[in-house]
């Protein structure tokens, strides 16, 4: 999902 | 890791350094809202749900550690320290949680990207982080007397915000399948809020005077 790959945002 | 990106987390950390600093040193929590910290607070320990469960990377779990650290110690230290609490200004502060919370929640169960408990988690975390500044900002504009570090601890958090959406617009370009518009568009109105204390801001700082909202 989206927040998987953003995950590396915090 | 981008420049912008990086930026944007260390004017986001010194921005909650600044805020524990000046709590820790001078005890007193005048001037800062504990509505904003509390929903803070809540948007790192729903953000950051599976802290121990994905590794990203070490940088990003000791980021992590330290927002959700230092966020629940302003907390704790506006309601339970002896001498901190009696400055805090309870009777200016009186932002209802729930008008925020509310709605950031019933739009995360809506307008999510996929509908598990995680992912809906860490949408109400993004939509609670947009607007949790707001109590911030009526307090400010309540009380009028803003003292440095309190002007500094706003203005570092829209800088990291404005950094954050440099960082977007890189990547966008940079990186195959980055689009996230839940993310843009809550840091976009995020950002936004910021505007009209930005611009008070620089006013005071072209004309070295103190920074003083109008009523």
């Amino acid at each position: 999902s989206s927040s998987d790959d953003s995950k590396d945002e915090l | 890791m981008n420049i912008f990106r990086l930026a944007g987390d260390m004017t986001h950390l010194a921005s909650v350094l600044v805020l524990l600093l000046k709590i820790h040193t001078i005890k007193s929590c005048s001037g800062v809202s504990l509505k904003t910290q509390e929903l803070y607070a809540l948007v790192f320990a729903t953000r950051y749900l599976d802290i121990f469960v994905t590794y990203v990377s070490f940088y990003n779990t000791v980021m992590k550690l330290i927002f959700l650290g230092s966020s629940f110690s302003i907390v704790w230290y506006i309601r339970r320290h002896r001498v901190v609490r009696r400055s805090y200004d309870k009777d200016q502060d009186t932002f209802r949680h729930l008008f925020l919370l509310l709605p950031c929640l019933v739009l995360a169960l809506v307008i999510n990207e996929k509908f598990t408990f995680k992912e809906v988690m860490w949408t109400f975390s993004i939509y609670l982080e947009a607007v949790a500044i707001l109590p911030q900002l009526v307090l400010l504009q309540r009380t009028r007397n803003i003292d440095n570090l309190t002007g500094q601890y706003v203005f570092l958090l829209g800088a990291y915000r404005a950094l954050y959406i440099l960082n977007w617009i890189y990547r966008y370009f940079t990186e195959e399948h980055y689009v996230h518009w839940i993310t843009w568009i809550a840091g976009i109105i995020q950002t936004l809020l910021y505007a009209d204390f930005f611009y008070y801001y620089f006013q005071s700082w072209k004309n070295s005077v103190k920074l003083e909202l109008p009523a």
